[in-house]
């Protein structure tokens, strides 16, 4: 029975599409059953998959708006194990109106607990906000990673997120856990990094991820090419990361 | 009579927020009279300021909810000739219930505009997205200023807040026009530095400000500091770049 994992943080650009989008990938490298889910409206995970609109039959909005099924927006990709829901959206006016349906909080939920059969790895993509998609997502998740990086808003943002999971678990999902921070476009020996790590040691040191991902042009490129990481360039130490990290969540399993 | 900027794309950790501060904080510095608004929920300039929330007479959302007037939310800062409206949202379930004040998209406009004779520049710091917010700053803007990364998604994200300007136009703000489109964290000689030039240069070399920001470890630093980094430390390559950005853009005045 699949596993719901909600990529989330209340910051922009601190690597929640690249983390989402590598650590599938790299599941699904390892012959998990994967189903990636973008519910950010800009639809940054087609870009990294190098999907274009043109090749996409439908997204999870028009699943949201009852205009088509889950199986009808189901793609599979030329990732082998690894199928996805992409987050398209036609025009930024749909946005207005399909932010009003995704009001209605626990369709995620309902949709993606009806698929956990089918996968073992169920990865959503969240934006950069508390409201609206990711509260769904959270609603929906059995556990949610934050991507953080060595700035000083990344650390006000986890608060934010934090505080924001206690209300989730009063309303609709009592179990959702933290599976961990993920510390992103890692450099050591910066003074921004002792900053930082001073800051975060204190206060989040029991929930740090052991991977940690460095900070390498690798994880760029790959977007300028459409593929992800890992597949672009495995031994990239970017991509070598993600795939750690794959290797640290599986790991997990092996304790029930 | 005040110009109006926002500072506006729908692409998270960009350098929005830091432009928005560093830029405000440099023509203050050259005894420009400016106000600085945050409409981003997440409250982020105010962290770029050390400004903490028992400082905090009100903000930006009081003002949406007529439960404060815009006098009372205008604070004075350590800066002077620089003031500020925060964005202040005591929780998200506020965030839920001001996104919906926010759907009067106009109403913003109609509050700056009352403003702009005791202004040079109002500057508008926006959140990562197109809808809400946003839309309420473009409708209120004279110009907006794009900032972006060398980065494929920076890309699509300038071409999606292009096609959102032409909506704007046509839905009440016929002038608003194109101040100019920002590089930031720059870095030349990296193969992403080379891919995105390519790309930006095709499609946009017409727009660009003449300055880049360089990548620049103080401009994160000075938000350790709360501070601006142009008063942090004003001889950073990241520092001196925004003091020459206000520059470029005081020049363009002198040729009305
Ligand atoms: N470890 C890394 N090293 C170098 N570049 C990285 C790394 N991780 C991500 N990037 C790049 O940084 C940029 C931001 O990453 P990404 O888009 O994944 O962040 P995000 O949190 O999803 O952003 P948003 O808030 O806009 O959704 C992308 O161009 C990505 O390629
Ligand atoms: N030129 C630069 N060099 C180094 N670091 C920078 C530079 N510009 C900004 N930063 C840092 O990068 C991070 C992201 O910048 P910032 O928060 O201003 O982006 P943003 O577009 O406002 O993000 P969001 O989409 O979350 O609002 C911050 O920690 C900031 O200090
Ligand atoms: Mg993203
Ligand atoms: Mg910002």
């Amino acid at each position: 029975m699949g596993k719901i994992i909600a990529v989330a943080v209340p910051k922009g650009g601190v690597g929640k599409t690249t983390t989402a989008v590598n650590l599938a990938t790299s599941l699904a490298i390892a012959e998990k059953h994967i189903l990636l889910v973008d519910v950010d409206p800009m639809g940054t995970c087609s870009q990294a998959l190098g999907i274009s609109d043109k090749d996409v039959k439908g997204g999870i909005f028009d699943v949201f708006n009852f205009s088509k099924s889950i199986e009808q927006v189901t793609h599979n990709t030329y990732i082998p194990n690894m199928k996805f829901i992409p987050s398209r959206l036609k025009a930024y006016l749909d946005e207005e109106r399909l932010s009003k349906l995704a009001e209605n909080k626990l369709l995620l939920r309902n949709i993606l607990r009806s698929e956990i059969f089918n996968y073992d790895y169920i990865i959503i993509d969240c934006p950069p906000y508390l409201r609206g998609l990711t509260t769904s997502a959270l609603l929906a998740a059995d556990s949610v990673i934050l991507p953080i990086r060595q700035e000083f808003y990344s650390l006000t943002a986890a608060t934010k997120l934090f505080e924001h999971i206690e209300w989730i678990k009063q309303h609709g999902n009592s179990l959702l856990q933290i599976e961990g921070i993920l510390l992103t476009m890692y450099e050591s020996r910066t003074k921004v990094s002792t900053l930082a790590q001073g800051e975060l040691l204190k206060q989040y040191s029991s929930q740090l991820f052991k991977t940690v991902i460095p900070q390498n042009t690798t994880l760029t490129e790959a977007t300028f090419n459409g593929k992800p990481a890992v597949l672009f360039n495995a031994t990239a130490k970017g991509s070598v990361a993600y795939l750690q990290l794959a290797e640290e969540l599986m790991q997990r399993e092996n304790h029930f």
